[in-house]
């Protein structure tokens, strides 16, 4: 038996939509320790990482671990029925092929269920190990955003590149080139505006900017995201889920021949 | 010309 109620269901369907276009289907992993995914896109190119605490739940009941296939897409058609402010409680029963969404309304005068059937997925449980990365940066995640899009008009791969003197993000396409500068910036009153680069050593990665650009769909999940590069491993862009937990994005590197 | 990585050449399952 499983029964999970948020109180904040606007953070699922913002999961939802920050996931469903890079992840077609993907096992829901759900243990005493939270509300947790992992899957690759298509390609093997990218993954994500999913958790929500059981904590950042007003209700979490797990009786025994449980893993729940779900073509995404479907999953969004759903919960886009539930209002911002509803509140969403997932429940299934031992053994069943099927996952329920309760949406309620903030005022209790509207209550609806969504039954979602489940899906036999095949999916390899990839382990990421703890890293020293080269650079860590933090920077609104609307910048980002920002950023990533305005060189996907130009381009399509970025050049991320950290030096003392800042982050840097190039691309090149046949119309010409764009370089952009972000320098340190914690002056500002709002921390979660500022922009925060930890150097242990200078880096310069490239990346496909159509991944870039799809990471950035989980905007609406933070007012920062961080940026973490090695030159060794995938990129990883995270953003936090208040009070819950994380989305993160891992993507690997371009490699000149 | 760039190369386009895979995650699993980083990650492998467990």
């Amino acid at each position: 038996m499983l029964e999970l109620r948020l109180v904040q269901g606007s953070l699922l369907k913002k999961v939802l939509e920050s996931v469903k276009d890079l992840v077609t289907d993907a096992n829901f992993d759900c243990s005493a320790t939270g509300f947790s995914l992992q899957a690759m896109d298509s390609s093997h190119v990218a993954l994500v990482a999913l958790l929500l605490r059981s904590e950042g739940f007003e209700h979490y009941r797990c009786d025994r671990n449980l893993s729940m296939g779900m073509n995404l897409n479907n999953m969004s058609k759903m919960l886009k029925c539930a209002g911002n402010d509803d509140i969403i409680t997932i429940k299934a029963d031992d053994g069943s092929d099927t996952v329920t969404f309760m949406f309620e309304s903030p005022t209790q005068d509207k209550i609806a269920d969504f039954e979602m059937k489940l899906m036999d997925i095949d999916s390899e449980h990839l382990g990421i190990p703890e890293a020293e990365y080269h650079a860590i940066v933090r920077m609104p995640s609307a910048e980002f955003a920002r950023i990533c899009k305005d060189l996907s008009s130009i381009g399509d791969t970025v050049v991320i590149s950290v030096t003392k003197e800042g982050v840097k993000f190039s691309t090149r396409g046949d119309i010409g080139t764009a370089n952009i500068v972000c320098r340190q910036n914690t002056s500002v009153d709002k921390p979660e505006e500022s922009t925060i680069i930890e150097m242990n050593e200078p880096v310069s990665l490239t990346f496909a900017l159509r991944y870039m650009n799809s990471f950035t769909k989980a905007t609406p999940l933070a007012n920062s995201v961080t940026i973490s590069l090695s030159s060794e491993l995938p990129v990883v862009v995270e953003y936090k889920i208040a009070e819950m937990g994380y989305i993160r994005f891992y993507l690997a590197p371009k490699i000149e021949d | 010309v760039n190369q386009q990585r895979q995650i699993t050449s980083f990650f492998t399952p467990g």
